[in-house]
């Protein structure tokens, strides 16, 4: 389809442009309230000493995820897409003009909260990330297979809801994305209780550096 | 757009050809896991002695859903989207085409989980509703707001979990649900305890009424 060609070729420029500049970048995707926002709040403090962060904030409408991970102290960008259901390449490299590529090491897109069509749509990521959060249920592997099938990562978020929810099997999650995408690797956290971050931390300091 | 207006009138198409039959038709729309098809289910239990009702199943993949709900005894038919990102009129009309509508009162579809774009796309429904539940968070009305400005009545699910997610302001919500859509009915539900579920019915069940 002509149009997810020339999106890919625009992504892949991207990449290297961001390789040539020594940038690593991670588009984090998922369902509306997930937890995107909280985990890249988790990941800027967990790596900020280390690594020079910014961040690209993809919403419909409203400014307040990138305020929310502004006051980090972290240069944030924030698209709006006024309806459009996912970014693309294009819209990336907007946001990217407007960054000082030089100062930064990582970059962290927050896709809009979506389990459908961002997964179609390379952004000029060197890793794609996913969360699927307890409450949504474990039967979502079968239903929205493609975000599933291409990601590199997904964390499985607010396993505090676990002793709640009786009904999310987890290791039942992981049989079903591994037959999608056996080479996957799959982290449990709680952004809320911070449990698993620090292996979440660690696997991803390990990608950025073979990476760049 | 050109597309969208030719939606529109197939739409208004099948809104005349349902009313025609004595049938009437609710879109049912939410985040990915929010409890579309446990309030399916809720509903059938709650009416299904004084209305004969009809399920149509959206999903980019997989026949979990219709396989659930036609446990319940009803007609269901399950439209596979295969990647497509919301329902329209055209496939709406393929499913009822496929049902009797001679047979049945009310229709609901259960529309493919994505808070984007299923409200851009009129799928010929008499009534469109929509879940916003407990653990995505109460910013949801900002960051997505015309589906909250185009639905007729939003339910609050998952109250059960109130307890529990404390950063959740239920007052919060409807003051900015309110400030998009003034006439919008709001019903706080837990499908799973079945909590605020009678009054869900009663009022669906007066709709229903008025809207034949
Ligand atoms: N209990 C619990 N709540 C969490 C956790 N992570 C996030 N939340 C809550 O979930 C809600 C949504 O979190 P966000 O980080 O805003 O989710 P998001 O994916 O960025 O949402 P959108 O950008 O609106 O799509 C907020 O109320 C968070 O406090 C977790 O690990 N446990
Ligand atoms: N605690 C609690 N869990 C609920 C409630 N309603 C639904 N759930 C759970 O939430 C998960 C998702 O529910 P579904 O009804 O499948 O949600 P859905 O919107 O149909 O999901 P998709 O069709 O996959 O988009 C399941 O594990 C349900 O048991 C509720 O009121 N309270
Ligand atoms: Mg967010
Ligand atoms: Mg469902
Ligand atoms: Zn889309
Ligand atoms: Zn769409």
């Amino acid at each position: 389809e002509e149009i997810l060609g020339d999106n890919r070729e625009l992504a892949d420029g991207l990449r290297k442009r961001l390789k040539g500049s020594g940038v690593f970048m991670m588009n984090l995707m998922s369902s509306p309230g997930s937890g995107k926002t909280s985990l890249v709040l988790r990941t800027i403090r967990a790596l900020k000493n280390e690594l020079k962060i910014g961040v690209i904030e993809g919403d419909i409408d409203s400014v307040v995820d990138a305020e929310t991970v502004a006051k980090e102290g972290v240069p944030a960008v924030q698209l709006r897409t006024g309806g459009f259901c996912h970014l693309d390449a294009t819209m990336i490299g907007k946001a990217l003009d407007a960054m000082d590529l030089a100062a930064l090491d990582f970059i962290i897109i927050e896709n809009v909260g979506n389990l459908v069509c961002p997964a179609e749509f390379d952004t000029g990521a060197h890793l794609n990330a996913m969360i699927l959060s307890v409450p949504e249920g474990d039967d979502k592997p079968l239903k929205y297979p493609l975000m599933f099938s291409l990601c590199n990562v997904l964390l499985i978020n607010k396993i505090d809801y676990l002793k709640y929810a009786s009904d999310f099997n987890t290791d039942l999650v992981k049989e079903r994305v591994r037959a999608l995408n056996p080479g996957i690797t799959i982290i449990e956290v709680s952004c809320k209780t911070g449990e698993g971050i620090d292996r979440w931390a660690d696997w991803l300091k390990n990608r950025i550096r073979e990476g760049r």
